[in-house]
């Protein structure tokens, strides 16, 4: 059982580092509170972004907290891949070259798995494929309206 | 392996059936505050069982049902309905009825649950009925799909059930075949609004869990 | 103490109703557990976004929710004043129609108090009287820098 | 009254000593994530007294101290001040002597603490020092100051400090005559990062607690 478990956090711990780099510009990995006995205790995420100082994760910006979280996401997901992935505005805290670098990864992300991502953000709907438009007029219901954007044409 | 489309009827800011094609790759979904955007993933965790209902931002699943909806009759009835394309998925990932499995020479490894006609292998061009239970044809070894319906009593009573490419089935049943899809209540591919740094806040033990379930 | 109180609570609520009515484009109010013994319960929001059924408060989305906080912290601050008003970042789940319907809304209340708003949005920026950049460059401190929109001119 | 500025020295991610000017109405801060937006927020919040730790991302108060500035001597310090213009306030808001107060003919309601020459009275035009407390004579009755200073020890003990125009005072003190400026450490003038929608999750008491504060 701990072997199984060393595997999978050595696995992931590659790709945060690998993932990590890539989006937050900087330096960061796993480490396990017991590395003998993991099951002793906790997994922490050391995190410099942009090359900072380790400082705790709860002093980090708002920005370096999504980017972080991210990062391990995208690791699991690299270890081991969902056939989905859902995301609803977690971009909300990122400035506009984080979102735009955060695009960039989901869209290479996306040749192995579906990402659906609700996003209000400008660089993040030119990065997809195709937008979901979703309205709701006033007394009436949601509508939902596609726009392919690799097709350049409205359909439904 | 990829969601195909999502239908919801009378869920939350849908009213009547509206059906939300999808393609693999890289979708946004966008639009104005209130419009129903994250509507549409707590469908999705709705149908496949993922998330409680305080997970879907309701204190309990008659607040699922359209509003409208409800008002209107004895017994309201939401529903939705995921379709996924497995085309690419290898047979062995689908649990079938024994002899489903027997008959593509594929014996399930670990198929200690009996599910009912779970799904459909990809070669199989007939309804198996030996014991009654009939496979629908129309998903030709290609479709997989899941719909969950929540009725609702004028009194406040509900009762919600599943199934599977049109057949019933149990929650854990459907837990069970989604796991072999790598779809997980506790996964971390669907992250709601507002919990993206919910990674950084919680504690470290909780942390190194998440890899004890993935390894 | 339960005359003041109540003194207190319409007053709020007066403002509430008509600043959630600008800002969310519905009806809302303040609604007491317990009129006639305010002390025995709680406060709720009651709050119609663009006119839609009243609906418990958490399924409110994310920017129908960060309007009607915003409303209530506006009620408060046209009740009792304080000198100085500090946000950060109050827009994340507002979008940009959203986002400037709040930005003139700061802008009126601001001709009686400070407001001191940390925002990305492009429209939050452009509505204020002037901006303070802050960057950090790698390896490198908190630099500060002060724009004046309304003068047009970069100035420290 | 508004904030003139705000100067911070070694705090956070402020290096050196670092003035932000700031002027009545709209301001908005903008920049990069994690270049230093929040900080100067926690600045204030620091300087007036008004978070704990935690509610400023730190730990322990000693995070605050930027970190170059920490590793390099046996005491570091930081320390922010935040200077108001109170030319529009009325005189019995500021609280002063006794002297101070009888002198203006304006003598202080309520002013059982017998604070420092804890501000200066518009009209002062020199300084009172009857009891040898001296009142700085920069602040001409326009300015209001709060300087908060941190010394961490390379062993990690600290010790923090408040003054008001340049005048050592208790943090007691110096909530009382913020509570006349209508600044409270629980008011709902300072919202942080994430915390919007806090008003709406928290429960109903909570909410009703927040009006009988202000009543
Ligand atoms: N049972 C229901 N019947 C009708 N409408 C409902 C029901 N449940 C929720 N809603 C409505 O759905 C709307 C919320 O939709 P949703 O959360 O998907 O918005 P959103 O597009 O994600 O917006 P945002 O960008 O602000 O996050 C709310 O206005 C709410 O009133
Ligand atoms: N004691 C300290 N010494 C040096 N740097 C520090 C210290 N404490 C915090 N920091 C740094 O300050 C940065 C965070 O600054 P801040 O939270 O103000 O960013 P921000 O501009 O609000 O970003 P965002 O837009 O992402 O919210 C972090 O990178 C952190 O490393
Ligand atoms: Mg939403
Ligand atoms: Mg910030």
């Amino acid at each position: 059982r701990q072997h199984a478990f060393q595997e999978a956090f050595d696995a992931v711990n590659e790709n945060f580092k690998a993932i990590f780099a890539q989006l937050s510009d900087g330096d960061g990995y796993l480490q396990l509170d017991d590395p003998q006995s993991p099951f002793n205790g906790g997994l922490n995420l050391v995190a410099h972004p942009k090359g900072k100082p380790v400082r705790r994760l709860a002093s980090m910006s708002g920005g370096e907290k999504s980017l972080t979280a991210l990062s391990f996401i995208f690791a699991l997901q690299r270890y081991r891949p969902s056939p989905f992935y859902a995301f609803d505005e977690v971009d909300m805290f990122l400035d506009g070259a984080n979102v735009e670098r955060l695009s960039k990864m989901i869209k290479h992300q996306a040749q192995q798995a579906q990402f659906i991502v609700v996003s209000l953000r400008r660089p993040m709907i030119e990065a997809a494929q195709r937008t979901i438009g979703v309205t709701q007029a006033r007394g009436a219901y949601t509508q939902v309206l596609g726009i392919n954007l690799e097709a350049k044409s409205a359909s439904m | 392996m990829h969601i195909k489309h999502v239908e919801l009827s009378h869920f939350k800011s849908f009213g009547g059936t509206t059906a939300v094609p999808l393609l693999p790759g890289f979708t946004v979904i966008s639009g104005p505050n209130g419009s129903g955007k994250s509507n549409i993933l707590d469908a999705l965790l709705f149908a496949l069982g993922l998330a409680s209902s305080k997970g879907m931002r309701a204190d309990r699943l008659p607040d699922l049902v359209n509003q409208n909806h409800i008002g209107r009759r004895a017994t309201a009835e939401a529903s939705v309905t995921v379709t996924f394309d497995i085309s690419d998925v290898p047979p062995e990932l689908l649990m079938g009825d024994e002899e489903d499995a027997s008959a593509n020479g594929t014996a399930a490894p670990s198929d200690d649950a009996q599910p009912p006609a779970a799904a459909v292998a990809a070669d199989t061009t007939q309804p198996i009925s030996e014991d009654g239970k009939v496979v629908p044809l129309p998903c030709q070894g290609k479709e997989w799909s899941v719909t969950r319906r929540l009725r609702v009593t004028s009194q406040g009573t509900y009762t919600s059930s599943y199934a599977i490419n049109g057949v019933p089935c149990t929650l854990s049943e459907l837990h069970e075949q989604l796991q072999r899809f790598r779809i997980y209540p506790e996964g971390y591919n669907v992250v709601l609004q507002g919990d993206v740094t919910s990674i950084i806040s919680m504690n470290a033990r909780e942390r190194r869990e998440i890899i004890d379930e993935l390894a």
